[in-house]
């Protein structure tokens, strides 16, 4: 207000409007940061592709209310192996929460292209932490799915673990059912869409572990 | 909680609006665009020490106590906030993932006299 008023809390002089501003601004960045347990704001270095934000902040719409004390996190797949969009890919997450926080929900977002007729059997493996590359990676889930577009698989939250950088690797095996119910043998026909708008992403649930729940944990 | 007025001097809510984009964080933070950064400020008199802002039973029991004891208290009382609401936040983290979360007591709602 004017330069003549006084600070109606403490009588002294009040603050000229621009000052007032960048001191409140100041003070916001800190409330946030801190309220969202942060150091110092995150540099984004790798942002993923506008159309797939737009679908993750479109299924964690705000407003709908974040479990209590927990956060949901969608963290969007890189593939590693050059065939994108076959049924074998390798999927790359980079998850470092998992190391502090305890997963109670997993789910596998995929797109399934439009595919020859019948039912496709996927099989979810993942590389564990620390296992020599050429054994078998361990199998964390199966499902069957005879429609193309979006499909949400469940997976034993359980059972995902990070690796000591964060890394979570995911193999995906998949192979056209006979009528039989046996799976056709031959390289996979079955096509996932991995494009930047299909990009396949987990989406999880956590909350920090409540202390004390480590000793749990040990014993 | 009366809201502060320029010319209002007794306990009272500021209503700040802080735009994300002001901070230069709309890379990071998806939803809101923003936020209220209320906070409380003014002078708490004797005679509303406890007054909460939203609920009288509890000025009238600290009144009575200031009466009974002692007509000019020593202490003094300060406008705080008395009610506060989380804020749900959609965000970026370092490694590009989306993260959804609710801060608690981020938005102050009421102020009132201590």
């Amino acid at each position: 207000e004017g330069a003549g008023s006084a600070c109606p809390s403490c009588g002294g002089p009040a603050l000229a409007l621009q000052a007032e501003r960048a001191l409140v601004l100041e003070l916001a960045k800190q409330q946030i940061l801190k309220g969202l347990h942060l150091t110092s704001r995150p540099r984004i270095t790798h942002p993923p592709p506008q159309a797939a934000l737009s679908r993750a902040v479109l299924r964690l719409q705000p407003g709908t209310v974040a479990p209590r004390k927990g956060e949901e996190v969608i963290s969007f797949a890189t593939t590693t192996d050059s065939s994108t969009s076959t049924c074998s890919s390798m999927l790359t997450f980079q998850l470092s929460t998992l190391q502090s926080h305890h997963l109670y929900h997993a789910r596998l977002w995929l797109h399934v292209l439009p595919t020859p007729p019948g039912t496709l059997h996927l099989r979810i493996f993942q590389r564990s932490p620390g296992r020599r590359h050429g054994r078998l990676p361990a199998l964390l889930a199966e499902h069957q799915i005879n429609a193309p577009g979006w499909h949400a698989l469940i997976l034993p939250s359980g059972g995902l673990r990070g690796e000591e950088s964060g890394t979570v690797k995911l193999q995906l095996d998949c192979r056209p059912l006979k009528d039989n119910g046996t799976a056709a043998a031959g390289p996979p026909r079955q096509r996932l869409d991995t494009a930047a708008y299909h990009r396949p992403f987990l989406e999880l649930k956590i909350r920090p572990y409540e202390p004390g729940a480590g000793r749990t944990r040990r014993r | 909680t009366p809201i502060c007025e320029p010319e209002t001097l007794l306990c009272c809510r500021r209503d700040y609006y802080v735009d994300f984009q002001e901070l230069g964080w709309r890379d990071w933070i998806l939803q809101p665009e923003g936020y209220q950064l209320n906070y409380c400020s003014g002078q708490c008199p004797p005679h509303l020490a406890g007054s909460p802002g939203i609920a009288a039973s509890f000025h009238s029991t600290v009144f009575n106590l200031l009466k009974a004891n002692n007509p000019s208290p020593a202490g003094t009382s300060c406008c705080v906030p008395t009610a506060r609401r989380p804020l749900s936040l959609l965000y970026l983290d370092g490694n590009g993932n989306v993260v959804k979360t609710d801060v608690p007591d981020m938005v102050v709602e009421a102020c009132g006299c201590s």
